[in-house]
């Protein structure tokens, strides 16, 4: 998997 | 934050709220899918979980309960206090043909393979359909009220603000999140027709939209 980027998104 | 997500946002917001005042006001559910609305309930559901697990900022905290509450006060409005107006003739879209692939996909292809966060790419990825039940109505009614196009412009410019603010990510911090960015292209894809039609038809002065 993909480093999981932080979601910090709405 | 950059100002293309603070505007994606304020215009996700605007969205949400008008189409929650015109349901509430004209106390009518009439031209709108119910459908898209029970998925916009859900993407948020499963995207939010993390509501109480993980503190980012008041603003997010604030922005994602405000986005929870008027998508289900919208469903509730339509399928319970407008019930009778609702045109379930209309909103025939097999909902089923969207929630299936979506699930298998984001158990295919996501960044962790635990709970959290295959809800939260089943949230991504569905969310880039979510709206297809609603523009499938549209096209077998052949129209749409003024201000149901006012909520599908603000709803598809939010994603394509937030295309901007990932390429100003990549560009200024380095940030990429392949699924989303992937997801968020096909989703304003999906609106490029109705974005014509907006500009076109609508911004010319028309009461309403009506299809070709």
């Amino acid at each position: 998997a993909d480093e999981s980027p932080a979601h910090d998104e709405l | 934050m950059n100002v293309f997500r603070l505007l994606g946002d304020v215009s996700h917001l605007v969205a949400i709220i008008i189409l929650f005042l015109k349901i509430f006001r004209s106390k009518s559910c009439a031209g709108i899918s119910g459908k898209s609305q029970v998925l916009f309930a859900l993407v948020f559901t499963t995207r939010y979980l993390d509501l109480f697990t993980s503190f980012i900022s008041i603003y997010n905290t604030v922005m994602k309960v405000v986005f929870l509450v008027l998508s289900y006060a919208t469903v509730y409005l339509i399928y319970l206090r407008f019930r009778s107006s609702y045109d379930s003739e209309s909103d025939t879209f097999r909902v089923e043909f969207l929630l299936v692939p979506v699930a298998g996909l984001s158990f295919l292809e996501n960044y962790d393979f635990t709970p959290i966060e295959i809800l939260w790419t089943f949230s991504i990825y569905l969310e880039s359909v979510a709206i297809l039940p609603q523009l499938f109505m549209i096209t077998k009614t052949g129209e749409a009220e003024s201000i149901t196009t006012h909520y599908l412009f603000f709803l598809g410019l939010y994603r394509a603000l937030y295309l901007a603010n990932w390429v100003w990510r990549y560009h200024t911090e380095g940030f990429f999140d392949q699924i989303a960015v992937v997801s968020g292209v096909v989703q304003t894809i999906f609106y490029c027709d109705f974005f014509y039609l907006y500009v076109t038809k609508v911004l010319k002065g028309n009461s309403k939209l009506t299809l070709p």
